[in-house]
């Protein structure tokens, strides 16, 4: 049975849509299958394969849509092993629809996602920048949740309220995944800045935070310009070889009891 | 008569937060008496000046909750000619909640704060990353409106879907505020990647980019740390002479009819 991982923080811009790419290109490397969700409307998976929002018109949305059609939602990213769901909403008008949908119906993605976990190995949810409905919703589906964080002030400060959220919504009854791990992305580590803040989150989070650390750098930022994950245009660069050690060190950790 | 403006984009952390703190700084600087608001729940206004979110209680939620105290949101902010009004919601549900109401009283904002805008020559709004109905009560309370973004892709890709939110507000009777500009952040000139993406960001949009462009440097990405805005620690270094520059820029465009 396939793993089901959102990818979540409140923080906007850390990387949660540049992790979920290059993560799962880097286990689609290894041989696993993967499929990733974009639960953001924003539609940033889309970009990231190079795809323009009007070639595809099955979604996200068709999981919470009676009259969708979610059998023909998955979309082949045209890399090996490698497949994706967009979210399909762009108006604000049917971004509203989506969220009050989930929040209506908390538990239709999990239950949308129940089959595809038979056909692949990994399945991640790309989440909005917040702690709304469609994060809510991706939490509920999912076995593990990941957090990236930017070494920077303002992106510490999202993880106690990431934190809390997550124990809210557990608390009101919803089935909350585990958190698999923090994973710090964009790291300059010549800046005294980033180096303080690794210190601290290391000193709060302790083994929570992965030891890999994802650098900044030009290559990453280029994969939505691209449309291809770094792994398949610069693989050996500093970029794609953080992701294929943070791929081992995820595949290495034992879930948590 | 103060001038208010939105600083909005629904992509993640391009710096609406950084540009409000640091662009209010530098007019504050100049004599002009500005008023920043946080509309985001992330409260990162708060965090850009160095305070504790447990050790402020009156805020947004003040302006839309019956029996909240507005005569009490403001907080001075310690530095001449900058004062702030905070979001203090933290959980959840209060998030939700202030969600609701904003998107129930969508005017109430803009009610709320023609009292202040004969205090201040400019009142910033900073908005949460997307564009549901915090981001729209800000910007039916807003005069103009600002708009950051990274030279990256997906910020590039945001654009569209920002006017045509801006647009279908607009279609649905609510009173839109005029386009102040594009201001591109976190700018760094030397790669290929940023440069392309200016280009195209100039040549689809033209006199609506600020010519100004703030360069990424750690200082800025400090300001968050120190509590203070780029100019009172840094006031020689690139940051703050871009800001300033902006700033100038912002006070010799003409009101568009
Ligand atoms: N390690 C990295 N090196 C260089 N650029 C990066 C890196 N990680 C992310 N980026 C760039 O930073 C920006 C933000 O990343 P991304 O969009 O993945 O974050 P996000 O958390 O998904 O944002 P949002 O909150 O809007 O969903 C993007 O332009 C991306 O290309
Ligand atoms: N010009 C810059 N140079 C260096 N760092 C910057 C610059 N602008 C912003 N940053 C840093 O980048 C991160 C994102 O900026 P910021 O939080 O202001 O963006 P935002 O658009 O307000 O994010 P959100 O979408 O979460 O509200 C922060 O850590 C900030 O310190
Ligand atoms: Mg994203
Ligand atoms: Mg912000």
């Amino acid at each position: 049975m396939g793993r089901a991982v959102a990818v979540v923080c409140p923080k906007g811009g850390v990387g949660k849509t540049t992790v979920t790419v290059n993560l799962a290109s880097a286990l689609a490397d290894m041989g696993f299958h993967c499929l990733l969700i974009g639960v953001d409307p924003q539609c940033g998976l889309l970009s990231s394969f190079g795809r323009d929002r009007f070639a595809v018109d099955y979604g996200l949305l068709d999981f919470f849509d009676p009259e969708g059609d979610p059998a023909r939602v998955v979309q082949s990213s045209t890399m090996p092993n490698l497949d994706f769901i967009t979210s399909n909403v762009w108006s604000r008008e049917e971004e509203a629809e989506l969220i009050e949908r989930a929040g209506a119906e908390p538990e239709r993605l999990a239950a949308s996602l129940a089959d595809y976990r038979g056909h692949y190995d990994f399945l991640f949810l790309d989440c909005p920048p917040n702690m709304g409905p469609l994060t809510a919703a991706a939490l509920r589906a999912a076995d593990a949740y990941l957090v990236p964080m930017q070494a920077e002030e303002l992106a510490y400060h999202a993880l106690p309220r990431l934190f809390d959220a997550v124990d809210e919504l557990a608390r009101g009854g919803a089935p909350m995944p585990e958190l698999m791990g923090i994973v710090l992305n964009q790291v300059d580590e010549r800046t005294r800045l980033a180096s303080n803040v690794i210190e601290r989150v290391r000193d709060d989070y302790g083994e929570q935070v992965f030891q890999t650390m994802i650098p900044r750098t030009v290559r990453l930022a280029e994969v939505a310009q691209r449309g291809l994950p770094v792994n398949l245009f610069n693989r050996s660069g500093a970029g794609a070889r953080a992701f294929a050690a943070l791929a081992e060190e995820i595949l290495a950790a034992p879930a948590r009891p």
